[in-house]
């Protein structure tokens, strides 16, 4: 439950909260985007924890924010696609 | 405009210590 998340939270440094919450996320958003999880997971973590617990509440929250971090990811791909051909 | 999002974003894998905020100044 919450409290139980909320509590081994509580008693984690900064840097193991942020693992943790990747460890209970990744499965979650490997279910919906099974390519782009590691970097999807990646872009999340930068979210504060609380909202982090509030997605692992919310499959629909969850869902939304998977969504929106492809498409955030995708135009950036593009940008560094057209970046790279101008190195080229 | 800003180079550093070449390597954005940090991945996350299971297992592996997360570094991402190392690229955060607090």
């Amino acid at each position: 439950g919450r409290c139980l998340i909320a509590s081994t939270l509580a008693s984690a440094s900064p840097e193991d909260q942020k693992k943790m919450l990747g460890e209970w996320l990744f499965p979650l958003i490997q279910a919906l985007q099974p390519t782009l999880a590691s970097k999807i997971t990646g872009m999340l973590l930068e979210m504060d924890n609380s909202e982090l617990l509030l997605l692992l509440e919310s499959p629909e929250s969850l869902c939304y924010k998977v969504d929106e971090a492809v498409a955030v990811l995708e135009a950036c791909q593009a940008q560094q696609g057209k970046l790279a051909k101008c190195i080229i | 405009s800003n180079g550093s999002s070449i390597n954005w974003p940090p991945e996350f894998h299971p297992g592996v210590p997360w570094k991402g905020l190392q690229n955060i100044d607090p």
